[in-house]
């Protein structure tokens, strides 16, 4: 079973991925967030942070037994069990599939569309509005996947759903109201099922979703 | 042709500058 | 061993992985990337393909069992061997990790490079200079890593090898010029004894490095 430590700074969406996913397997991870365990901006910029993590982004994760990884998705599949990561090759592939999914097709429209909201980037109306399009047709693409499916891969949680749902998280809590959300009834039922599951609550803690449309934060 | 292809591809080519904005903002946060 | 055919259009680098993958683990695979087989931008578009590959995008596989995968780094993961994908969880792990790192990392500041030399799209001095600075950054981090190691991940090939070369493919035979690319004597030893081993070989061709970096192509 993987023990260490993840470094991270609190509310780290890509963070929830690697610690939703050892609740599922029982890993014992201690996260490192704030001061004086982990200083995000500083320590992650020390020569002995850089020296096991190159990059010097978080999450990031160093094994009891001196094993360091990044990238969030290699963490939470390390952090997983063989139940999230697929136990078939079948299963093991889409679940990679998902992942990469969220990564490349969810993340880069939901953080043009969030971002502004949460006062991290200038608002641009164009781009805002090309997100909420590409958003919309992601929903549905899921919403399509979902009708006579509970999970996205098999019939268990997976990582797939963990990363996908992780990545949608901002989405739901700052922006998709109920009249955006309404046509993707199985995506949304999909998003509730996962974000009640003990596991994820337990990370998460009680996720509020958005009653009205969060506009950009001037 | 192939070039042409590539051109498809939706490529996150402003990536760097959300990963900008979101580290500074969460420095920020983290005092 | 997974035996189908794999969508693409012709000279795709993220097709590469899956077929240099496949070199490896001698599965079966039929590249459908010209018509009457495959029509990119037609055929990708029809409801048959959607169906299977909501997405719309290539590169996209099908079994000849009829399992239907899309995502490049999970098709290549699915058509690699054992050996590629890592043969412990921690391999594994970091298999992923540089999987991610190629397309997160690599991806991005690579084609704002290189895109405008292709001249598939407007050339920005501002974007090309940060690209560049960027790239600098990551050849880098991999001539370090690489410093006293022969492949990325344990001794042999890997997956990580194969995404993060193919990652690396246009810039090598576009921009990075013998000047450029000098200070990263082990990245340019690495990427070296990749492209030239049978299996990437076989899919690549022999590989051209630049002699004179591109400029954007008006």
């Amino acid at each position: 079973m993987a023990a260490g430590t993840l470094y991270t700074y609190p509310e780290n969406w890509r963070a929830f991925k690697a610690l939703i996913a050892a609740q599922y397997s029982g890993a014992k991870v201690q996260v490192a967030s704030s001061p004086p365990q982990f200083h995000f901006g500083q320590t992650n910029k020390t020569p002995d942070f850089l020296k096991k993590f190159p990059l010097g982004k978080v999450p990031a994760f160093q094994g009891d037994d001196g094993f360091c990884l990044f990238e969030s998705n290699a963490i939470a599949h390390y952090l997983g069990s063989d139940a999230l990561r697929g136990s078939s090759k079948e299963a093991a592939a889409q679940v990679l599939q998902w992942m990469s999914f969220a990564d490349s097709e969810i993340v880069p429209p939901a953080s043009a569309w969030v971002f502004p909201t949460l006062g991290i980037m200038q608002y641009n109306k164009q781009a805002t509005e090309l997100a909420k399009e590409e958003v919309r047709r992601l929903l549905e693409l899921l919403n399509e996947h979902l009708k006579s499916r509970t999970f996205l891969v098999g019939e268990r949680v997976s990582l797939a759903d963990i990363s996908v749902a992780c990545a949608l998280l901002w989405l739901y809590k700052q922006v998709l109201e109920p009249a955006f959300r309404q046509p993707f009834p199985n995506t949304n039922r999909w998003f509730s099922t996962c974000i009640n599951q003990p596991q994820f609550r337990a990370v998460l803690g009680e996720v509020r979703l958005c009653e009205k449309m969060a506009q950009f934060d001037a | 042709m192939s070039a042409e292809h590539l051109a498809e591809e939706n490529i996150w080519f402003d990536k760097y500058r959300y990963d900008d904005a979101e580290r500074r903002y969460y420095e920020q946060m983290n005092g």
